[in-house]
């Protein structure tokens, strides 16, 4: 029997980048 | 059939063609197929995060960092300005328009993603944390 293979799943927020401006702006 | 491409350990593999990705919904669909209304709905849905729309201003080489690309862009209702360095391949999300990075032609052979060339003048979709709402600002309880 072939063991199933488990499809990772990504969350939505890991595709776009996170830019908080720094504290300097 | 052409080969799958197969993830280098540095590249990261939610950009491959074909990752499943989740949305804040509970939906599932595939990096490819994500719109611009699947960000901003999950956004709304997810609280904690707001979508910022993040107008790319400067495209230059990396100077402290050979082979990396400076993006320099113009985040949010302040216009705040921030600068980071990724590699040409690298995607990311351009309002309308979908998946672009500055070297479609490596997004393809390492990630096996269709890419839009990004250009200055680019709106991206970008996340930051909803501000929190200063105490005085907070609804009394009724």
């Amino acid at each position: 029997n072939v063991e199933p293979r488990s499809v990772p799943v990504f969350p939505w927020h890991s595709l776009v980048p996170f830019l908080a401006p720094t504290q300097s702006d | 059939s052409s080969l799958a491409p197969v993830p280098a350990p540095c590249n990261p593999s939610h950009f491959m063609k074909g990752a499943i990705i989740q949305l804040a919904t509970g939906e599932l669909k595939r990096v490819e197929d994500l719109q611009t209304q699947d960000f901003v709905r999950s956004a709304e849905v997810s609280g904690g995060l707001k979508i910022d729309s993040s107008m790319v201003v400067d495209i230059r080489a990396s100077q402290q960092r050979p082979g990396l690309v400076s993006l320099h862009f113009n985040v949010g209702e302040q216009q705040s300005k921030v600068t980071i360095d990724v590699p040409p391949e690298h995607p990311f999300f351009v309002f309308g328009q979908g998946w672009s990075s500055c070297s479609p032609e490596r997004t393809a052979q390492l990630y096996g993603l269709a890419c839009h060339h990004l250009q200055v003048g680019d709106v991206c979709v970008s996340i930051t944390l909803q501000q929190q709402l200063q105490p005085q600002q907070q609804k009394q309880p009724q």
